[in-house]
């Protein structure tokens, strides 16, 4: 474990706990893309299959834990709770998140590390997770104004994994075999994703404005 | 895991 990871992983923490205030404090999920929390809750059940049968560290089983039961609990909000299903904006999240679905499953088919069943499911997970921003970012164009915490929500998304390329170059420098082609690749797309909204979101915080993406 | 390799990151 070194600080960019550790860093990253905080903040990847910290972007779901954002979310899960701004759920919870205004009983609204408008400016979230309910497709995109249902592909982050693919992304950990897939990633994390091998969560009873590989134990790494205490620190990781229960990451694991907390990246699965909150984004299935962000999922059932969206779906379920009456208050905050009624706020779920369906014209605007109209993303064909499937074909992003289909699409990872098909590449991980042929791009993987070993061609056992953990392996295509992990490889699965990190192209499914490169890709999942997609429909927010699609919805956050539509739906013009774009409140602080949706806003914040998504850059501290954004940032977890540009931390982990840092991750990736710390352990590439400091350990002599380390080589995670299928995550780094996939990391630097997916850290590329958000580069508008960084921008946006940097003249925001700049001009104390609100942010705004262009449509 | 690969070649004993668990995946050790989230």
């Amino acid at each position: 474990m070194n600080i960019f990871r550790l860093a990253g992983d905080m903040t990847h923490l910290l972007s779901i706990l954002v979310l899960l205030l701004k759920i919870y404090a205004t009983k609204s999920c408008s400016g979230v893309s309910r497709k995109t929390q249902e592909l982050y809750a693919i992304v950990f059940l897939a990633r994390y299959l091998d969560l009873f049968t590989d134990f790494i560290s205490v620190y990781n089983t229960f990451m694991k834990i907390v990246f699965i039961a909150s984004s299935l609990a962000i999922v059932w909000c969206i779906r379920v709770h009456p208050m905050v299903k009624r706020s779920y904006d369906k014209d605007l999240d109209t993303f064909r998140h499937y074909l992003l679905v289909a699409a990872s499953f098909l590449l991980a088919l042929f791009l993987h590390e070993k061609f056992t069943f953990l392996e295509i499911f992990w490889a699965f997970s990190i192209y499914l997770e490169a890709v999942a921003i997609l429909p927010q970012l699609v919805l956050l164009q539509r739906s013009g104004n774009v409140d602080n915490l949706t806003g914040q929500y998504v850059f501290f998304l954004g940032a977890y994994r540009g931390l982990y390329i840092l991750n990736w170059i710390y352990r590439y420098l400091t350990e002599p075999r380390f080589t995670r082609w299928i995550a780094c690749v996939s990391g630097v797309v997916q850290t590329a994703l958000y580069a508008d909204f960084f921008y946006y979101y940097f003249i925001s915080w700049k001009n104390n404005s609100k942010l705004k993406l262009p449509a | 895991t690969v070649d004993g390799k668990y995946h050790d990151e989230l």
